[in-house]
């Protein structure tokens, strides 16, 4: 079962200005990380039991908590699966979903079965891949989205070429900036 | 060499050829342009001087110099261009970079910065900036929000209750953004939302900045007994985001407003390998 409690206490004991200034030690700040870490572990269950009592479908939900470093070890391995866009604002809301993936194309419906676009972008000086398509998620509701890797190798798989590019012995030498 | 140049339906972002900077950015729905650079800056700390001891630390922020050093006066970029998002990625140096990202309908500018690990090998404390540099005349004014319910009208070297002293001309001009920071003339607006509470100030007129990382060598001796010096994996980087609107002055707040609240109450994501079996309350 789920619970939002230890949640709740976590982000109450966060309200202290230590936990978002830098004012403490480090060991406190340590602590505040483990009790958000602990607090969250418990939603994540109360979430998967909420989503799977509205959509009527049980599946093993993923959280991945380090997208914003571009890693999700369910999009970068899964041939499909599936992206349930949840909005708590109280109107409805476009919103690009970023997602890591393979090297590959991918083909990505929205609710009613109609394909969207979508684009996978390599990002540079990465080898990382990203897939993007627009999400519309009523008020208050969520969408799913359906993700399926189709034949072929994504077409923007190359790296595009730095556009400038400058020497140490250059800014040592010149205070105008020009391209080398 | 041409001038590096995305754009939506409602925004357009320049870059300087020859530098790579953030050099002009237009509403194309309301007519604007603004010509505006921004780039990265980090202040020596104070370790103390002649007239005090106190150093910068957890609590104090007192830089050494009022002026800061640039990161990088160029940024090498690389360009994705496709038909859901352009972005400009920007390199500044091997611990500051920066993708300046549009997407379509988008009323905003989105910078997402990435921050460390701070070198401190030089035995220099660094606070780092991110500074938007413009011609507006603002004379002496910017705002600030508090708490992210109302903006707070802010005067450089001045406090609305006592007459004041002023013996810090940066640290003591800097005021909290909880959410967001805002520059005007009257005519056209400049502001920057916010994902996270940061320091930020206008240090001279048409000037928005904003600090988005710190690492220190000396405690400030304001109880916490040790330096702001980050050692663990995780707080050596930082990345966050800052959203640029360029509005008319009389019609910014809705724009901030609803793209504000659209930041705090952000979709959210689960994924799932889509094999499920049907779920039954009972």
């Amino acid at each position: 079962s789920g619970d939002s409690a230890p949640l709740n206490e976590a982000m109450a004991v966060l309200q202290h200005h230590d936990a978002v200034s830098g004012t403490s030690k480090q060991h406190v700040a340590n602590d505040y990380a483990r009790q958000l870490a602990a607090g969250w572990e418990p939603c994540e269950v109360l979430l998967s039991n909420a989503l799977a009592r509205l959509s009527g479908s049980k599946e093993e939900f993923t959280f991945c908590r380090n997208l914003n470093t571009s890693q999700c070890p369910l999009s970068q391995t899964s041939k499909s699966f599936q992206v349930t866009v949840y909005n708590p604002l109280g109107r409805k809301v476009n919103w690009m979903v970023r997602l890591p993936v393979s090297k590959h194309m991918f083909l990505v419906k929205d609710p009613s079965g109609a394909v969207v676009p979508s684009d996978v972008v390599t990002m540079p000086s990465s080898d990382i891949q990203e897939l993007l398509f627009s999400a519309s998620v009523p008020a208050l509701g969520f969408s799913i989205y359906s993700v399926t890797q189709v034949p072929g190798r994504s077409p923007r798989a190359d790296r595009p070429e730095p556009r400038f590019q400058k020497s140490l012995s250059w800014i040592k030498s010149s205070s105008r900036v020009r391209p080398s | 060499s041409r001038v590096l140049t995305i754009q939506n339906e409602y925004i357009s972002a320049s870059f300087d050829p020859d530098t790579g900077l953030l050099v002009e950015m237009k509403n194309l729905e309301q007519d604007l342009l603004l010509p505006v650079r921004q780039a990265f800056y980090w202040y020596n700390a104070s370790t103390g001087n002649t007239l005090s001891s106190q150093a910068s630390g957890a609590y104090i922020f007192r830089p050494s110099r009022q002026t800061p050093l640039f990161i990088s006066r160029w940024a090498q970029t690389r360009l994705v261009k496709t038909a859901l998002v352009q972005e400009v990625h920007q390199n500044f140096s091997a611990w500051c970079s920066q993708v300046v990202r549009l997407y379509p309908g988008q009323r905003h500018l989105e910078l997402e910065w990435t921050v460390g690990p701070i070198p401190v090998g030089d035995d220099w404390g660094k606070e780092v900036i991110s500074r938007f540099d413009t011609a507006l005349e603002t004379k002496g004014l910017f705002y600030t929000d508090s708490n992210g319910r109302e903006i707070l009208e802010r005067r450089r070297d001045y406090r609305p209750t006592w007459k004041l002293n002023q013996t810090e001309p940066v640290a003591g001009n800097y005021y909290p953004v909880n959410t967001r920071i805002y520059i005007t003339d009257g005519n056209m607006q400049l502001t920057v939302l916010t994902d996270r509470s940061q320091g930020g100030s206008s240090l001279s007129d048409g000037s928005i900045e904003l600090m988005v990382h710190r690492r220190l060598l000396r405690d400030d001796d304001r109880g916490v007994g040790e330096p702001l010096l980050e050692t663990s994996e995780s707080g050596l980087w930082v990345r966050g985001r800052h959203l640029v609107l360029l509005d008319k002055a009389r019609t910014a707040a809705v724009g901030h407003r609803l793209q504000a609240e659209k930041e705090l109450l952000a979709p959210q994501l689960v994924l799932a390998r889509g094999s499920g079996t049907p779920y039954h309350l009972e």
